[in-house]
């Protein structure tokens, strides 16, 4: 079972001065980052729940913590996975997906099985050092809801027409 | 070709070839044309001199001299153009790096940012800021917001209550910034989203600055007891500044839609493929 509690703890700690404005010790600085992290856990337990009550489909969600500097597993190292995006606000937004991905080519589907243009673009951290590559795809995503979007990592260029071709008899 | 631009149907960013630097933006809806040079600068942080003990530390931003040294006055250059995004790499120094975004429907310029390790071999304490210099006539005004709802009016070496004698022509022009910070010249408005609060200004007419990143050598002597200097992770810093030009008219509808979506940003979930249904019926 998921739990908010330990994370609203920590926010209520965080009001504090110092965690505002990191007016603090370096140890007690830490320490309010350990007390967010430990909320997390139980937050993502609770969001799991939620999305497989939402979406009908019991999953093994991963929360990428780290995609701001392009570190999750889960899309660098799967063939096939998912995306769902959910979006907070009470107006339709286009959210433009990055995820680290290995070198490939890609097939993204929409909810509606439809194939999502897509593109695998290499990042600027490979100045000199090995390449890392994002895959890109534009996420329309509803009012307070979230749009649960699949990757298939294609091996090669004709795979890819014959993914795209069996979704299509799929589709008819 | 001489000229480095990366553009979508609503915006045109121009860097100089020469340097890898911004040098202009353009509003192609609303037919606008800004030069804008943007940079990484950083001051030098103060261990108290003749006219105060005073040190910079967590608590007080106190530079040793009104203006910041660039950490680099040429970037290294790369150009990505694809079909979903638009992007130039820039390469400041060995901790200083940005990538200039555009994606297709944006009507904003995206500058993610990465400062860090800042490095202090030589005993300076460095506190790092992102700076827009533009020709705009702004009278010695800028505005801040105050956490994301009311917008207030800054005047340089001015306060709206009293009648202030300046002694920190820097810090003492510096305001918090929740979500967004811009100026104006009555005509047109360059405003910067942040996606977290910072320190900014407008020193001069024409120019908005955050600071970004600090790291400091000294204890400034208010009860912390200890420099502010990360040494772990947070010692690399990255984020995100959202540019937006437009008619003053314009300007407020675009500032609060973005900074609504930085602030609530959609959250992205993975999943493994597999899954078995959540209920048994």
């Amino acid at each position: 079972t998921g739990d908010s509690a330990p994370l609203n703890e920590a926010m209520a700690v965080l009001q504090h001065h110092d965690a505002v404005t990191g007016t603090a010790r370096q140890n007690v600085a830490d320490d309010y980052a350990r007390q967010l992290a430990a909320g997390w856990g139980p937050c993502e337990v609770l969001v799991s729940n939620a999305l497989s009550q939402l979406s009908y489909y019991k999953q093994n969600f991963s929360f990428c913590r780290e995609l701001n500097i392009s570190i999750c597993p889960v899309s660098q190292n799967s063939e096939h996975f998912q995306v769902t995006v959910y979006n907070p606000l009470g107006r339709k937004v286009n959210h433009t997906v990055r995820l680290p991905v290995g070198q490939g080519i890609f097939f993204v589907k929409d909810p509606d099985g439809k194939a999502v243009v897509n593109d695998v673009v290499m990042l600027p951290s490979s100045f000199g050092k090995k390449d890392q590559w994002e895959l890109l795809f534009s996420a329309s995503v509803p009012a307070l809801g979230f749009s649960i979007y699949t990757v298939d990592k294609v091996s090669d260029r004709n795979s890819l027409q014959a993914i795209s071709r069996k979704h299509r008899s799929h589709d008819k | 070709s001489q000229v480095l631009a990366i553009e979508n149907e609503y915006i045109r960013a121009t860097f100089d070839s020469n340097t890898g630097l911004l040098m202009k933006i353009d509003n192609v809806e609303q037919k606008l044309s800004l030069p804008v040079s943007q940079g990484f600068f950083w001051y030098n942080a103060s261990t108290g001199d003749e006219k105060s003990t005073q040190a910079s530390g967590a608590y007080i931003f106190r530079p040793t001299h009104l203006e910041p040294l660039p950490v680099s006055r040429w970037a290294k250059v790369r150009l990505v153009k694809t079909a979903l995004v638009q992007e130039v790499h820039q390469n400041f120094s060995a901790w200083c790096s940005q990538v200039v975004r555009l994606y297709p429907g944006q009507r904003h310029l995206e500058l993610e940012w990465t400062v860090g390790p800042i490095p202090v071999e030589e005993h300076w304490g460095k506190e790092v800021i992102s700076r827009f210099d533009t020709p705009m006539r702004t009278n010695g005004e800028f505005y801040t917001d105050s956490n994301g709802r009311e917008i207030l009016k800054r005047r340089r070496d001015r306060r709206p209550t009293w009648r202030l004698s300046q002694t920190e022509p820097v810090a003492g022009n510096y305001y918090p910034v929740n979500t967004r910070i811009y100026i104006t010249d009555g005509h047109m408005q360059l405003a910067v989203v942040t996606d977290r609060s910072q320190g900014g200004s407008s020193l001069k007419d024409g120019s908005l600055e955050l600071m970004v990143h600090r790291r400091l050598l000294e204890d400034d002597a208010r009860g912390v007891g200890e420099p502010l200097m990360e040494s772990g992770a947070g010692s690399t810093v990255r984020g995100r500044h959202f540019l937006l030009l437009s008619s003053v008219s314009d300007a407020a509808a675009r500032h609060r839609l973005l900074a609504e979506e930085v602030v609530l940003a959609p959250q992205v979930v993975l999943a493994q493929g597999g899954s078995s249904l959540y209920y048994a019926r």
